[in-house]
């Protein structure tokens, strides 16, 4: 999936 | 995790901890905008939510906390321990006119309508617009600090870094989240102005920048 939030990044 | 998301992550530290600092050492918050701050404490927790549900790393999790700890220590030195220093009357930002558009935009353009991701949403977009009564106040009053143009200049870097971050992921790992490089431009072209004052102008015997 390419298009999804990443909660890795602040 | 690759260079520009480390130095964008710690320019974003350095900002948060240089505007306590100056708040704490100076024992005054004269020139910042309490409106910025509170929105930036609004930001960190519509978007940190995820700490309840899942855990991705030490460091992540860390520097979540960090942030919103930071945000929220930031906001009470403002307006409860040295509130006779806040300089209400130039922080006047209408909050209301970023604060509903960005909502609105939220509920129609997000990944997915759920509510965890419609606030995700929510704090990246505001976060793009978040300085904006920062911004104005500087204009109004003409004038900025020095410790509050580093402040400013480290705030406005660690976006800019993103972008090559997420340049950096878009070639390397194929990743691409058009909604924060869109939101992270346009936070970084809010600031360009800025940038242009802030090299030009800085140098050895600055004391103030002016804004237009």
């Amino acid at each position: 999936e390419t298009t999804k939030s990443d909660k890795d990044e602040l | 995790m690759n260079v520009f998301r480390l130095t964008g992550d710690l320019s974003h530290l350095a900002a948060i901890i240089i505007l306590l600092l100056k708040i704490w050492k100076s024992r005054s918050c004269a020139g910042i905008s309490g409106k910025s701050q509170i929105l930036f404490a609004v930001v960190f927790t519509t978007r940190y939510l995820d700490l309840l549900t899942s855990f991705i790393s030490l460091y992540n999790t860390s520097m979540k906390l960090i942030y919103i700890g930071c945000a929220y220590a930031t906001v009470y030195l403002i307006y409860v321990k040295f509130r006779a220093t806040y300089d209400g009357n130039h922080d006047s930002f209408r909050v209301e006119f970023l604060v509903v558009p960005v909502g609105g935009l939220a509920v129609l353009i997000n990944h997915n309508f759920s509510l965890m991701e419609i606030l995700w949403t929510f704090s990246i977009y505001l976060e793009s617009v978040a300085i904006l009564p920062q911004l104005f106040m500087i204009s109004k009053t003409g004038e900025a600090e020095t410790i509050t143009t580093h402040y400013l200049f480290c705030l406005g870097l660690y976006r800019a870094l993103y972008l090559l971050n997420w340049i950096w992921r878009y070639y390397f790992e194929g990743f691409l989240d058009m909604i924060a490089i869109f939101a992270g431009l346009v936070q970084t072209v809010l600031y360009c102005d800025f940038f242009y004052l802030y090299v030009t102008k800085g140098g050895k015997d600055r004391k103030k920048v002016m804004l237009p």
